[in-house]
């Protein structure tokens, strides 16, 4: 699974998904990669895309609950992410990314590492693997 | 004026064993997939244009489980998806088991923005590229030879591998795999009807 989350100058927000699914699926098999909401979402406080265990992103909502836990407790974007990953995902594993409409990056992952790279406007830019 | 920003991704839960030339090599995709947002937002690119961008490249690419490089079907072929969203308005487009678009994140944005739905899959998805002149190829073209190892790898440990790239932790063998996801199913450890060792993270 690949993903972009992007705030632009004019501070509006997208978000996108892309992926192959799981090896050795099942034929007509859909993760949440293509759910809005669960893989993928973008508002006036951030952009989300999510990678891991589908099935868990999909019971978790985990893209709308990181705009949500901004939204309606009020949390930055790195402490909606930590909130997210750690209580919204049961015993399942992912990762995600995430801007917000600030210009602010963040990223978590419960599981062993995840690809990422981000940047910002202030000359920020990093690509990672580990924690 | 507001500051732009960019996050990308390549996949969660690697495995900590990957050899150093992997690290590299994935490495050196997400930079420069990052550098490409990252000259569009200089020049004043829209957030929605910039990640559909972003998202073609690393499909393009064959590193990362997307587009070209995705992960196989049980059958041996590739059924891909994604989905767009663009903040202002909260509009949004998506696509699942799409097996000849080259580009699906396009496809999904075509959904948005030139069809009266936000989701469309399989056939009407595959007929819809066709309506928009989409770029089309073989299925074959998203198959690679290492996916094809790793699927066989699965089959022998009959799993569903997260990551296509990694056998499963601590199981050095298909048999050994394969006992312990029997083991597991004894003792009732699943999720989601599977056992719970087979959903190493993606």
């Amino acid at each position: 699974t690949v993903g972009c989350a992007v705030v632009d100058s004019d501070g509006f927000t997208a978000a996108a998904t892309s992926t192959g699914g799981l090896m050795n699926k099942m034929t007509g098999r859909i993760g949440d990669s293509p759910l809005i909401g669960a893989g993928t979402y973008a508002c006036g406080h951030c952009a989300v895309s999510c990678t891991g265990e589908g099935e868990a992103i999909i019971r978790s909502t985990l893209a709308r609950d990181v705009a949500a836990v901004m939204e309606y407790k009020g949390l930055p974007l790195q402490e909606a992410v930590d909130f997210c990953v750690k209580e919204r995902l049961d015993e399942g594993f992912a990762g995600l990314i995430a801007v917000s409409g600030t210009g602010e990056v963040a990223y978590g992952f419960n599981c062993t590492g995840m690809f990422r790279g981000c940047a910002t406007e202030d000359g920020f830019m990093e690509v990672g693997i580990w924690e | 004026m507001a500051r732009w920003a960019i996050a990308i991704h390549g996949g969660a839960g690697v495995d900590p064993n990957l050899p150093e030339h992997r690290q590299e090599e994935a490495k050196r995709v997400l930079a420069r997939c990052l550098q490409v947002g990252v000259d569009l937002l200089r020049a004043g690119a829209t957030a929605l244009d910039v990640v559909e961008a972003v998202v073609r490249e690393l499909e393009t690419d064959p590193c990362f489980n997307s587009g070209r490089g995705s992960a196989l079907t049980r059958a041996g072929t590739v059924e891909m998806e994604a989905s767009i969203m663009d903040g202002r308005g909260r509009r949004c487009g998506a696509v699942s088991g799409v097996s000849t678009v080259k580009n699906p994140v396009s496809l999904a944005r075509r959904v948005m923005d030139k069809s009266p739905h936000s989701y469309l899959a399989f056939d009407g998805a595959e007929d819809f590229a066709r309506e928009q002149g989409l770029e089309v190829v073989d299925n074959s073209y998203f198959i690679t030879e290492e996916n094809i190892g790793m699927l066989k790898l699965a089959k022998e440990a009959n799993s569903i591998l997260f990551d296509y790239r990694i056998p499963l932790a601590g199981a050095d063998t298909c048999s050994a795999l394969a006992a312990a996801t029997e083991n597991l199913n004894s003792n009732g450890m699943v999720m989601n009807g599977l056992p719970i060792s087979i959903y190493a993270p993606e």
